[in-house]
C-alpha cells in the first residue's frame, strides 16, 4: 500500500 | 480594488473547478492581477491560480489586498450571472466585503449583489521553479475521461511516460486496467494533440480521487499540461489563453 505525503512537506512556507 | 471582466463564464467556471476541493480561500488583488492559492482540507493537493491585470478589460489595484471568501457563498452569487454577463468586482481598503455586479451584453440588465467576506488564515507556499522530468500535453477532455474511466476500477493510478508513451493504469478489488496514449503522428487539430517532452523517464502513482476533483476544470481549456518528476508533486495546468492566465494543481505523490 502506498503510502500519501502531504503537499506541504515539499513546498517551502513563504 | 476595482476589476472588470467581459465574460463572468471565465469566473463561474474557474470556481467550478476549485469549489469542490477547497472551502475558504484569500482572493489577492494587486497591481498585477487577482491570484488563489490554497490546500485543500486534507493538505494533499495545492489550487494555484493566476488572472493576470491585462487579461482584464479594467483593472485597478492601488494597494495589495486579500478578500477572503467562502466558496459556497461565492458560488450562490456568481449563479446570477450569466455567462455572456460582464462581471465587475469591487473592494474596499476595509476589506470586509466586496461588490460583484453583473451586467448583460445589451446593457439592459444589471444586477448588484455584496458578499461578507471573512478573515481567513491561510499559509502560502513557496512553489519553486522546477526544471520537470516529463511534460505531457494532451487534450483536457481526454485527460477528463482517462480519470472517469479509471476512477472506477481503483483508488490510485499510475503514471508512467517515456518518449514513446504516456500510461495510466489502475489496479484495483475487480481487475485492472490502462490507457496509453502516443504522442499525435498527424495534427488535425492543435486541441487533439498529444505531446510528450521528455528528460527521463518517469513512474509514479497518484490518488485518482484528486486527479478527478482537478478534471473539473476541463471548461477551462481545450489542452492540459501534466509535469512530472520523481518524488516530486505533479503539477497539471490549464491555461486561459495566452496572456489571461492559469489554474495551476500540485499534488503530492504517493509514496510505495
Amino acid at each position: 500500500q502506498a503510502s500519501q505525503k502531504s503537499i506541504s512537506s515539499f513546498f517551502k512556507k513563504n | 480594488f476595482e476589476a472588470r471582466l467581459t465574460q463572468a463564464s471565465l469566473i463561474k467556471k474557474i470556481l467550478e473547478a476549485i469549489k469542490d476541493l477547497v472551502t475558504d480561500a484569500n482572493f489577492d488583488c494587486s497591481p498585477e492581477g487577482l491570484s488563489l492559492q490554497a490546500m485543500d482540507s486534507s493538505h494533499v493537493s495545492l489550487v494555484s491560480m493566476v488572472l493576470h491585470a491585462q487579461g482584464f478589460e479594467m483593472f485597478r489595484c492601488q494597494r495589495a489586498v486579500s478578500l477572503g471568501i467562502n466558496l459556497a457563498s461565492l458560488t450562490k452569487i456568481l449563479k446570477c450571472a450569466g455567462n455572456d454577463d460582464s462581471i465587475t468586482l469591487r473592494a474596499d481598503e476595509k476589506g470586509d466585503k466586496a461588490e460583484f455586479v453583473f451586467e448583460s451584453q445589451s446593457q439592459d440588465r444589471l444586477s448588484e449583489f455584496e458578499l461578507k467576506l471573512m478573515d481567513i488564515d491561510s499559509e502560502h507556499l513557496g512553489i519553486p521553479d522546477t526544471k520537470y522530468s516529463a511534460i505531457v500535453e494532451m487534450p483536457s477532455s481526454e485527460y477528463r475521461r482517462i480519470c472517469s474511466d479509471l476512477g472506477v476500477m481503483g483508488d490510485t493510478v499510475r503514471i508512467s511516460v517515456s518518449k514513446e508513451s504516456v500510461k495510466f493504469q489502475v489496479d484495483g478489488d475487480i481487475g485492472k486496467g490502462s490507457v496509453c496514449l502516443h504522442p499525435s503522428s498527424v495534427v488535425d487539430k492543435p486541441t487533439e494533440v498529444v505531446k510528450i517532452s521528455l528528460e527521463e523517464p518517469v513512474d509514479m502513482i497518484f490518488s485518482i480521487r484528486y486527479l478527478n476533483y482537478f478534471a473539473k476544470a476541463a471548461p477551462l481549456s481545450d489542452t492540459v499540461t501534466l509535469s512530472l518528476s520523481k518524488d516530486f508533486p505533479l503539477q497539471i495546468e490549464f491555461k486561459f489563453g495566452e496572456q489571461m492566465g492559469y489554474l495551476r494543481y500540485y499534488l503530492a505523490p504517493k509514496i510505495d
